[in-house]
């Protein structure tokens, strides 16, 4: 089953 | 100074009704051109970002930077007090310790004044890159809704595939599976009811519902919503208001399916 990415993987810090 | 008139208090009671289950104390940063909040969900699963233009108040006038470190549980609480069409105005220090809050009743002499007690919250704050993405899906924002709640009734995740073909919401549950196509329609007459794809690349991606559907409360901000995906990205829910201003919904996908 797939699970459940995480925002912080996609967008860091400015 | 803040000083921010909305004409309809309406909005903010309805912005925040519509974030206030996925994110408890937030930033509103106050600058020269509006108002903006950033936050996170406690799970890190998603993301709220909310702009009212200065454009969006008459008058506004805000002189430096100001962060209202407010808790939404007790905004909603205030904001209860208010009524829809009542003219609103949120007034701040420079360095304040509370947000006042004003409702005026356009028919009668009334005028409630509240004062919230402002929190210093400490909020990472997340660069959202420009993605160029790969399917733009405007929609009836009801029509979203009822699509998240329908398939929210078998499964936890929905599965968003954009093709040539259209778009198709599909999930799969214990007890079967379902799924909703839409492809691009225009109605002249009633332009909220258009469905527009915008296609450069085919995109499946797979979410958690109970997110969108907790999105999926903005839906009377507007009558359309604009779903962005590009593969192996977040999912972009945006909600446009009046002069620009917005109410966006960053989901993370689910991976390794």
């Amino acid at each position: 089953t797939a699970s459940q990415g995480s925002i912080t993987s996609f967008f860091g810090a400015p | 100074m803040l000083e921010a008139r909305l004409e309809q208090a309406n909005l903010l009671k309805k912005v925040v009704d519509a974030i206030k289950d996925l994110v408890q104390d937030c930033n509103f940063d106050c600058n020269d051109s509006g108002i903006a909040l950033q936050a996170m969900d406690n799970s890190h699963v998603a993301l709220v970002s909310m702009m009212l233009k200065s454009e969006s108040f008459s008058p506004f006038r805000c002189d430096r930077n100001i962060a209202l470190g407010i808790n939404l549980t007790s905004l909603t609480k205030v904001l209860r007090a208010a009524q829809n069409e009542d003219i609103l105005t949120l007034k701040a220090e420079d360095a304040p310790d509370v947000v006042n809050l004003v409702f005026e009743s356009a028919e009668s002499d009334r005028i409630s004044e509240y004062d919230i007690k402002l929190m210093d919250i400490d909020q990472e704050h997340l660069g959202i890159p420009e993605t160029e993405y790969a399917a733009t899906i405007s929609m009836p924002s009801a029509e979203f809704q009822r699509i998240c709640r329908d398939l929210m009734a078998l499964s936890e995740s929905v599965s968003i595939e954009c093709s040539k073909e259209g778009v198709k919401f599909a999930c799969q549950g214990d007890i079967g599976s379902g799924s909703v196509t839409l492809r691009s329609h225009t109605n002249v007459d009633k332009p909220e009811m258009n469905v527009e794809i915008d296609l450069t690349e085919p995109v499946s991606l797979t979410f958690s519902l109970k997110y969108l559907v907790g999105f999926c409360k903005a839906s009377s901000l507007s009558g359309q919503v604009k779903l962005c995906l590009s593969n192996e990205v977040p999912l972009l829910v945006e909600y446009a208001l009046a002069n620009n201003s917005y109410l966006r919904f960053y989901l993370a996908p689910k991976i390794g399916d």
